[in-house]
């Protein structure tokens, strides 16, 4: 049965789509997992980060969520193009999800319901939610057995860690017991501005301790041109810092997973 | 009567915040409008941004936007701290509104009723959307005049670009006649990373022409740390290029809204 790694932050533009394809990158060419990648977001970035391996159209993972039937998400996967990694196909009709599964009986349940055969054909499954709060990505989060929650070092990145870290108890006594933060992923870091880094930092020490991820993302122009060539960091630009790292994240989720 | 820009993009972490504080502080510091800053998005960046003269808490716009009755925003607008220039307080509350527009009878004009009074005490009206198209994004641009939409130079904010003018256009059809794109703001320029830029800027010329504002926004650390600081880059750092490049903006909307 998969572990679930859902990548989630309300703040917008923190890394979430390139830690969730970064990471499920690096589990499936590093560590030999059979990854599935799941893009709860409407705006379809993973399928624009991959676009250049994977298939530009594909079954629809708003059909799957909305059918009140047996479908799983299974029936929405298509290929990456990477050895070990599937992914839904970009959808278009995700964005009218959202609505539609709030006057669902148990709209928070319904991925989780649509994954529990998907799960037995992977070793991992990584979700990359939407900027937000709605009941897409609350439907990630009660499917997670983790979540890993990136933030740039900003003030404003910063604000929105709390309220999901909230959020994530709320969800952990309410619909899913098993929800467990994996940890903050500081993402973006930029070497010149230390100033502000060390004082969001040590906010963040301050605020969520031993929840502070020990890699750390620094910033990269490679990552924007990997997503511009449409192919994953590994393939892109293997030798870059940004690769490394990444790959030292999934070197500790798997250490993590382990236990 | 008030005209109202909208400050939206699909994308997360684009720079709507940003642009739309430091649009409104402009217009009021320097062009002497009566503004008000109308917080969208339930994140509530906006009272962050201005935290160190903007009152903690304040009457509660999502009341304001489900009561069905004859209230008004300005119920919920407070002083900011910066002359001409008010803002709607943070309200957590906003989250909840987003579903619950979602079954309204005319859910998309709620907030353009809303500012039919507000709209006659200000000059300007600057909206900070939040990063999707949900019903509070869709309330934003149904009551606009003009749309700024902020873009970084990356490959996944520029798809975004499209997908919003779009739905810009579909609004402009069936529900506000008037709505007009003021144009694509180009945000967070990297002066190293010109390769990429270049590429991106080349594909919104094709893509947008003449919408691309002649007015672009660098990379500048300032800009956070104003937010960290919570005042307006014109209190924090007047001399700094990002507070040259934002007044400039001012100007240009002041001369687009002339005309
Ligand atoms: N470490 C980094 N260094 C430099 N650029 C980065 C880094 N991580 C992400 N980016 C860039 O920052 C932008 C935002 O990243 P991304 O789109 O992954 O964030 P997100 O949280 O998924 O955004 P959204 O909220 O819109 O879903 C992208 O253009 C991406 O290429
Ligand atoms: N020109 C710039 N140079 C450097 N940093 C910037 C610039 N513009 C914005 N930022 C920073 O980038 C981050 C994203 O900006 P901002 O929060 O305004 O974007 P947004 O589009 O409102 O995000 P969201 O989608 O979450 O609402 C913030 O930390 C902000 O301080
Ligand atoms: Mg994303
Ligand atoms: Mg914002």
């Amino acid at each position: 049965n998969a572990v679930v790694v859902a990548v989630a932050a309300q703040k917008g533009g923190v890394g979430k789509t390139t830690s969730a394809v970064s990471l499920a990158a690096a589990l499936a060419r590093f560590h030999g997992k059979r990854v599935l990648l799941v893009d709860l977001d409407p705006q379809g970035h993973v399928a624009t980060a991959l676009q250049s391996t994977m298939p530009a159209t594909g079954p629809s993972l708003a059909r799957v969520l909305q059918d009140e039937a047996e479908s799983e998400v299974l029936d929405a996967v298509v290929p990456t193009g990477i050895d070990g990694l599937d992914a839904t196909a970009y959808d278009a009709g995700l964005a009218a999800t959202e609505d539609l599964l709030g006057t669902r009986i148990g709209k928070e349940f319904v991925l989780r319901d649509k994954l529990r055969v998907t799960r037995t054909h992977y070793d991992v499954i990584v979700i990359d939610c939407p900027p937000n709060q709605g009941n897409l990505a609350i439907n990630g989060l009660v499917a997670a057995d983790q979540v890993l929650i990136p933030c740039d070092p900003s003030p404003l990145a910063l604000k929105g860690v709390a309220a999901l870290a909230q959020t994530v108890s709320t969800i952990a006594h309410r619909l899913n017991p098993q929800i467990d933060v994996l940890g903050v992923l500081l993402t973006r870091v930029d070497g010149r501005n230390t100033t502000l880094n060390e004082a969001i930092v040590s906010e963040i020490e301050e605020a969520f301790g031993p929840a502070l991820l020990p890699v750390r993302i620094g910033i990269n122009a490679s990552l924007a041109k990997a997503q511009h060539a449409g192919t994953d960091i590994f393939a892109f630009d293997p030798g870059c810092r940004a690769a490394q790292q990444y790959r030292e994240l999934a070197d500790h989720v798997v250490g993590q997973l382990a236990t």
